[in-house]
């Protein structure tokens, strides 16, 4: 259960930091 | 929305966005990227952190696409010229009350809005060094003037 939620965290993690670049990529 | 005690000391940035919605929304969005960019660095990890970051990112590319025609937001050079002008022009204010002996909350609140803008041009890339050095001026200069005028002092 614990590797589960640690990979789902981590996916989120990944969205948030891929659409933060994106917003950079843009500049 | 709360803001979680993990991103504390992301708060007077964003506070200084809000305050610029409508006076300078370039300002606003770029207080909210420095914002993003530390609060990930403190903790992207924890749900009500990551709540809170997933909210502040679609409130900054809701501003991008409202400002997709301000090259202060689509050039980054520009950008970062806008808001180090902007940074400057509220220090020189605030310093210019200061030399004249004018003390007051609204010139405190310039050296500490200059120092926080000063912070936020970290989005672009390391500090120049005369930046390091008016940010640490401007910070210490509202901190001290703010505890004189709270003791009832003359600030020398």
């Amino acid at each position: 259960m614990g590797s589960v939620g640690t990979s789902v965290a981590s996916a989120e993690q990944d969205e948030l930091s891929h659409r933060l670049a994106k917003l950079r990529d843009q500049m | 929305m709360a803001l979680p005690p993990q991103l504390k000391s992301i708060q007077h940035h964003l506070r200084t966005a809000q305050e610029h919605e409508k006076r300078d929304p370039v300002v606003a969005y770029y207080c909210r990227l420095y914002a993003m960019q530390t609060g990930m660095k403190l903790d992207s990890k924890s749900p009500e952190c990551r709540k809170f970051l997933v909210k502040l990112m679609d409130q900054l590319e809701t501003m991008k696409k409202e400002l997709s025609d301000n090259e202060s937001v689509t050039q980054e050079v520009v950008g970062n010229a806008h808001i180090e002008n902007y940074a400057l022009k509220m220090f020189l204010y605030a310093d210019n009350e200061d030399r004249s002996g004018r003390f007051h909350k609204n010139m405190i609140k310039s050296f500490y809005t200059a120092s926080l803008l000063l912070d936020v041009l970290c989005v672009f890339g390391e500090l120049s060094e005369e930046n390091v050095q008016h940010r640490k001026y401007a910070r210490w200069k509202a901190t001290y003037i703010h505890n004189c005028l709270k003791n009832g002092e003359t600030p020398l």
